[in-house]
């Protein structure tokens, strides 16, 4: 469980002070099929990684689990990430002097998990995506949509209870967008996994079982379908 | 004018070959506003790629006003994509050393415009993005949709009479997409500039009088709406 109470985050430089997230207050529960919607610079991106630990907010708190991110240590933050959530980049952040199999197989592989079994989970899931046969790809061979698909490949392969993802329709086309959705519906119904995306696209929307909008930095709606 | 005949576009790496373009006959005129559709790893970003002389046809013939894109040297592409094309690059490719500001006058830099003016466009055209008074901040201190209107800014300041755009609405909600589309659609009906998309935006295709459909790197409809 995710509790986000009052949360700011300001960018200081020079003079110029930008207030990103102005006071959000929202609880994600274990299980939820979210969106979090908003116009290009509304500070869904900042808020996704106040939520996950990778940026502590200057005001009010986030709670994982009931552990309080700003009290937490980067090395505590960061096992935590790596044990309970997988976080999809609005630019898709793969590492390019690795392959397509070893941008996956990383937190597998940080985790102890054995070869095979670290290679069988990357050949099952660039199968769902529609990849099958790129393992050996690079980054740079590889079209917009496809990096993207090997990014969230990376964020689903270990299994994680929660996935963050930050626009991660934005480069595919529909039919490609209707079946990743249809996929992790399921996941999330079968194994309970937890999904929150930033998004603004149409297809993710109607896919989600709760909306919360975002303005300026603020959740101003929010709404649970069904 | 460009014309594509019977285009052809292999990647080669180790015992692997890709055929991401396989054969396109196009012609795009003065004046279209004409989108490109197609799946993820269709062919769009490569054929934007050869019909805009960054990258030669393994067969087939690119002729850029009548030269032939395989004919030219290095320098004379640039200088024909410097002073004709504006190319929105997928990823935007910003320069992250460089500010807003310089990011968009570096074309008309090149072109020796004179200070006054370059800023007085920077300013006007930012105003056009819904950016006003970005133009100090660098790269890394925007969100992903201000990031890739940037980029569509740097493209369009230097009013080339054609503009090859990669997605360059992914990343942006749907009331900024709809401006920007109008915009561009006003700028191709008062002043003839070309505009040639690769999209997956509905936005798009239903602004677009043109619609190209790739698939498998080959070009399999054409339908010219009006
Ligand atoms: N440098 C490269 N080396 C090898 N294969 C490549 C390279 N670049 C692209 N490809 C392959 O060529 C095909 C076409 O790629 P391209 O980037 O043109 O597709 P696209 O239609 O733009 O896709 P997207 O919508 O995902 O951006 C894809 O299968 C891709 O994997
Ligand atoms: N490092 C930074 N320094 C200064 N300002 C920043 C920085 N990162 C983001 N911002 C600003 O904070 C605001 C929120 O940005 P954020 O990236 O969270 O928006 P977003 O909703 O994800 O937008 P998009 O849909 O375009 O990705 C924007 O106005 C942006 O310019
Ligand atoms: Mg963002
Ligand atoms: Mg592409």
């Amino acid at each position: 469980v995710i509790v986000a109470e009052n949360v700011k985050k300001d960018y200081r430089s020079d003079s110029v002070v930008v207030h990103a997230v102005r006071g959000i207050d929202l609880t994600i529960r274990k299980g939820e099929f979210t969106a979090i919607v908003g116009p290009s610079g509304s500070g869904k991106t900042t808020f996704l990684n106040l939520i996950s630990g990778l940026d502590t907010p200057n005001g009010g708190t986030v709670l994982l689990n009931n552990r309080n991110t700003s009290s937490m240590s980067g090395n505590e933050l960061s096992d935590f990430r790596r044990d309970n959530i997988g976080f999809i980049f609005q630019a898709y952040n793969l590492i390019p002097v690795l392959n397509v199999e070893e941008n996956i197989e990383y937190i597998m592989m940080l985790q102890g998990v054995e070869k095979q079994v670290r290679h069988a989970r990357v050949v099952e899931i660039l199968d769902m995506m529609g990849m099958k046969g790129y393992e050996r790809r690079f980054p740079s061979q590889l079209s917009g949509g496809q990096q993207q698909r090997v990014a969230i490949a990376r964020a689903m392969a270990s299994e994680p209870a929660l996935i963050l993802a930050d626009e991660p329709t934005a480069n595919l086309d529909s039919g490609t967008s209707t079946s990743l959705l249809d996929m992790m519906r399921d996941l999330n119904r079968e194994t309970g996994m937890t999904f929150v995306f930033s998004t603004h696209d149409q297809h993710v929307v109607d896919k989600a079982r709760r909306v919360v909008i975002l303005e300026d930095g603020k959740n101003v709606r929010d709404e649970v379908k069904e």
